[in-house]
This record gives C-alpha cells, structure tokens and sequence, in this order.
C-alpha cells in the first residue's frame, strides 16, 4: 500500500502546487514509482506539468461518472503518473456537498484503491507514494484529501496571515483524525519563499519553530523566480533547472523528507 | 445606492485582501465612508484590520441565523466600517451550496440592502462604495459577492498561473453577466507583488496588457515587506507606514481608481 501525503493549507498561494509538482519529481527519481494526484480545480499541478487539461478528470471519476483509470496519465516523466484536474471541478465543492457525509468523506479513498487495484492487476509495481495537491480552501475536496491521507505537509509563507491560518489547519487535522481518519498526523511544515533578508520572514520562522518544534523542516525554499518561471514551459523546477537554488532547496528537502520516513 | 466592488480571483495569494484594505482606507480617506466586506472563511481582512472574530459574523447573517447588524462593525477606523468573517464561514460554501439558487445567489445582495436602509434610518450618510473580499475560489460564496457587485476589480501576480486563472475567472464573469447579473463588468485588473528586475513578470504583465488593454490599471503594486507586515500589527498598510513603496503604490492605485470612476 503507498503511502498517501496530502499537501494542504488553506491559505492561498503558499507555495503546495509548487511542493506537490517537486516533491513528487524528486521522489519518482529517488524512491518511484510515484502518483500526483491534482484535487484543485484551477488545474495548476496538470498544467505544471506540462499536461492539457482534458476530460475526464478527477471531477467526472469523484462524481461517478468517469472510471478513475480515464484520469489518470502514466508515466508522464520517467516514474511519475498523474490523476489530472480541470476547471470543472470547481462544482464539486457543491455537488459533493450534496451527497450524504460517508460518501463525500470517502470519494477519493475509494477511488485511490481503485487505481492501486488495477496497476497491481496490470503487473505494475505500486506506487510508493501518492501526493495530493489540495485546493486552497477547507471544504470537501480537502476533507477527502485528509480522510485519504497518511499525513499531511503543511507548506507555508513565512508571513502574518499564513501563520494565522496555521492552527486552523491544525484544528481541522485534529478533526478529521478523531472522527474520520484515526491515523492523520501532521508529517511536516516547510517554510517556502522564504527571504532571509527580511525580519518578518525570521520572526515567523520563530514562532513556527517555538510552537511545533521538530515539525519544522530544517530545509527552508527561499524565494527564487525559476520555480515560477518551471510551469510556464510544463516543466518541474527540478527538471526544468536543476542548479536554481529553489531547485537545490527542493532535492534538500526531498531527502529530509526521506530521511524522517526512514526513522519512522 | 453604494457602488459595489467585488475584489475577486480564484488564484490564492495574489493580494485580494491586502488591495481590500488599502482600497477601503484609501478610499476612506478620499470619499468617505466606505464598508468592507471579509467573506473568506481565513477572515484574513477582519484580522488584518485588529477586529478580533467574534460571532456573529457574516456566516450567521448569510444563513439567516443573525440579523445583518450584528455582524457590523462601524467605524473601525474615520469613515470605515466592516462586516466581519470568522472561520465558520467555511461551512458556508456547503451549506448555501444546498439552497435554492435563487436563495443562494441573492443572499448577499440581500443584506447589503437591509445595512444600507438600516443605515440611513439610522440619519447616517449612505456608504460611497462597499468593497467585498472573496476567498479564493468560485464557489458560492464569490458567485454570491459576483451577484452582488457592480464591477471586479482583479489583483494578479505577474506570475504563469494566475495569468493561466484570469481567463477562467473572466469567463466565470461572462456567466454571471447573463444569467445574474446583467450590469456586472470587469472594473481592473492590478498587478501586485511586482518585481520589476525579473523578466517574468515583465513578460506576464505585457501578455495581460496585450490581452487586457487599458482594462490593466497603470500603477502596479511593488513587492514590498512592509505590506506583509502591516497586519501583524492590525493596521492597513497605509496607516501602519505611509512611506513604504507599497503604501505610495496602494495611493497611487486609488486616485487611479477615483479618476476612472470620474471618467463613467
Ligand atoms: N519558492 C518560490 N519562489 C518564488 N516563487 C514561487 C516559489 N514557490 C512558488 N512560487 C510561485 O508563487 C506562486 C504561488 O505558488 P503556488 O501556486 O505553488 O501556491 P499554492 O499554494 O499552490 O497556490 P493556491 O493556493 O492558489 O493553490 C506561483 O506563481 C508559483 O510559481
Ligand atoms: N505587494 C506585496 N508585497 C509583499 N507582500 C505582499 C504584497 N501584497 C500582499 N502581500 C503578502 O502576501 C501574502 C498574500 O497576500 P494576500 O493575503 O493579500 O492575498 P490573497 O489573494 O488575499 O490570499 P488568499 O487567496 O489566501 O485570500 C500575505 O502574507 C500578504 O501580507
Ligand atoms: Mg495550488
Ligand atoms: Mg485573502
């Protein structure tokens, strides 16, 4: 069974479509195969890399509509595979409102299994992770995410209004694992665009590291325009420039993030 | 009657609350006064301005669980006042999801009619403009602020995926137009967090510019830490420090917008 990691923070543009695309970059050349698993209805992880974004996608196989293997698109890069998203799935919010908890909760848990089943069967061997890339919002499409989820990794802006959203985050973890997910736990926080020269950026990597101590990965990603200039040529930052310090960051964290799977 | 910006963009942390803020108070200070609106469940405007997020708020007052004014705080600041959010409002994107359309597109419209009348019953001048800051998504809650609105005003970052979200956020705005809200018009698109040394925001703002015309607002927001600092101390940026390069560019923006507004 592969471990299953959801990138999640409902504050906006921290930095988790960009994680999601390097983090499972990195791991696909380290430890593949791996799965990408685009949950965001603006589609940033499909178009990232490089992907149309054609139907279906996540949202018509969420709503039974589509078989999951018809979103899903193998070996984009050398062992890496992605369940794509579109815009459509913006109504899904909605229309998973609608159906009855059990089923919303468990929509995307089902269909993981799904995919695992059917590589197995076709002689592939497992994913060793599956990374979900989550909307920035709390609604339904993360809920499942976090039903989903073994742990989560919490990107973060080292700035005011992120920090503020950070024990929500924790609060809704906590949630999920006491009536949904028993074995939810918080994997991680990575401090992202992060400017070392500026007080504010220090200050809240202070009080992050005050309030949850280890958590904390060591490797920062500092600011560094070629991890936002990768997905206008479909690219990874890893692939697309391997010496850009956002880059180096990247394959630090990559190996961190392996590290602690080893000691646990 | 008030004039009704919707500040919206599906993108997260492009800077809609931050351009909320200093909207609101530059326009406090030039033709007051002026009610802001949070209606993200992150409550990131409420808390940037020092409002503590008490209930209700406008989740209770969307749900019809609270009269409008309870959720009013008047004169936060000289000539600015706000309707605050507080995290519950998360629920809300299910729980109006499960209205009446009808119900669901108009409730926002609704209670910015009954504040108005409140208002001047109360011998109060009426609101010049009320601004509204969406959460990033175009779930209901935008779809109700999109209702509601006279004009959209788009902050954007020079950056791939935003620039990629504008065409899904103009064509969200096509929708509304005509089936709900037949005046609604894209009022501006700002570019903000602007780095004038890289080439891609350079590239990103002569693309939007190409497509965008004079629909692009000429002053552009400057990366600036002082920005991001203000609302750790509860400020708007144009109160906390008035000198700071992104303070002058948020000044600059509003005379722009008042000269705009002259010209219709
Ligand atoms: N370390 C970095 N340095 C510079 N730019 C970055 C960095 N990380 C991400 N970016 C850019 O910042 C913007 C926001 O990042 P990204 O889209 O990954 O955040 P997100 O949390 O997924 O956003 P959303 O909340 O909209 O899903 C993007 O334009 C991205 O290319
Ligand atoms: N011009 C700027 N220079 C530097 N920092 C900025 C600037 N504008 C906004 N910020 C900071 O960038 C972050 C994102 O801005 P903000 O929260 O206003 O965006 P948003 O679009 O409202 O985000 P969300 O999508 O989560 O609602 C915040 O920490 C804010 O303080
Ligand atoms: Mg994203
Ligand atoms: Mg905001």
């Amino acid at each position: 069974r592969p471990k299953i990691i959801a990138i999640a923070n409902q504050k906006g543009g921290v930095g988790k479509t960009t994680t999601a695309i390097n983090l499972a970059t990195g791991l696909a050349a380290e430890s593949p195969p791996i799965l990408l698993v685009d949950l965001d209805p603006q589609a940033n992880a499909t178009t990232g890399l490089g992907c149309g974004q054609a139907n279906p996608s996540v949202y018509e196989v969420l709503l039974d509509a589509a078989a999951p293997a018809e979103a899903l698109v193998e070996d984009l890069f050398a062992g890496l595979s992605l369940v794509r998203a579109a815009p459509a799935l913006a109504a899904a919010e909605v229309e998973l409102g609608a159906l009855d908890p059990e089923t919303r909760n468990h929509s995307l848990i089902r269909i993981l299994e799904t995919l695992c089943a059917e590589r197995t069967a076709r002689g592939k061997p497992p994913w060793h992770y599956v990374i979900l890339d989550c909307p920035p919002a709390l609604g339904p499409l993360t809920v499942a995410a976090l039903v989903a989820a073994d742990e989560v990794l919490a990107p973060m802006q080292a700035e005011f209004f992120a920090l503020d959203g950070l024990s929500r985050l924790v609060g809704t973890l906590e949630t999920v694992r006491s009536n949904l997910n028993p074995r939810l736990l918080l994997g991680g926080i990575l401090l992202t665009m992060v400017d070392r020269r500026n007080r504010l950026s220090e200050q809240v990597a202070e009080d992050v590291r005050r309030h949850f101590g280890s958590v904390l990965y060591e490797t920062a990603i500092p600011r560094n325009v070629r991890l936002a200039e990768a997905p206008s040529h479909g690219l990874p930052a890893l692939l697309y420039d391997l010496n850009a310090a956002g880059s180096r960051a990247y394959v630090r964290f990559v190996r961190e993030f392996l590290a602690r799977e080893k000691q646990k």
